[in-house]
């Protein structure tokens, strides 16, 4: 574990604490879109299934049992308790065209074809594009909550911070995981537009808002 | 070294 890796699991940490805590507080899941939120929970679900097969410590388990347990957490205060303030009008992405093309993608590209190893791959190259519906929904609507942004911009460090974990284990290790690799640095390029409006808007007291 | 599982990243 080193000081990236920990920071880049905090800051994942943090964006789902601020989103439940948008959603509970405010009784709304306005300008959130459920559909990202599914596909994480698919992702999660996926990705942890080694929790009942191997055991690495128990920071792990205990992060991963939280990470899977809020994202459903988070679907169900979505389309079950607070489903009279969701915004489907605007959250239309399909996300059909992600699933489909990652899991593709993952039985074509993986490194053992197994069937843990398959969905582990896919949960990575689903997790990279997962953000897209939320993207969509925010240019939909053409602004964001400062909430909603600061959520966005804790869970786009994330994928960030893990690249420069990744960088430093190449060195320190001698590991590294060219699927993590790759769809780690698609997962960020995607942020990319999102983080340099928060800075320059956000950071400043502003709304973020997309220009007309 | 490219390891497969266990993976300890998450």
């Amino acid at each position: 574990m080193n000081i990236f890796r920990l920071l880049g699991d905090l800051s994942h940490l943090l964006a789902i604490i601020i989103l439940l805590l948008k959603i509970w507080n405010t009784r709304s899941c306005a300008g959130i879109s459920g559909k990202s939120q599914i596909l994480f929970a698919i992702v999660y679900t996926t990705r942890y299934l080694d929790l009942i097969t191997t055991y690495i410590s128990a920071y792990n388990t205990f992060m991963k049992i939280i990470f899977i347990a809020t994202s459903y957490a988070t679907v169900f205060l979505m389309y079950v308790k607070f489903k009279a303030t969701y915004d489907h009008n605007h959250d239309t992405f399909r996300i059909e065209f992600l699933i489909l093309p990652a899991f593709t993608l993952a039985l074509l590209i993986n490194h053992e074809f197994t069937l843990v190893e398959v969905l582990w791959t896919w949960s990575i190259y689903l997790e990279s594009v997962a953000i897209l519906p939320q993207l969509f929904l925010v240019s939909k609507t053409g602004e964001a909550e400062s909430i909603t942004s600061h959520y966005l911009f804790a869970l786009g460090s994330y994928r960030g911070l893990y690249l420069l974990n990744w960088e430093y284990r190449y060195y320190a290790e001698d590991h590294y995981d060219l699927i993590a690799i790759v769809a780690g640095l698609v997962q960020t390029v995607l942020y990319c537009d999102f983080f340099y409006l928060y800075i320059t808007k956000v950071l400043k007291g502003k709304k973020l808002q997309l220009p007309a | 070294k490219l390891d497969v599982q266990p993976k300890d990243e998450l």
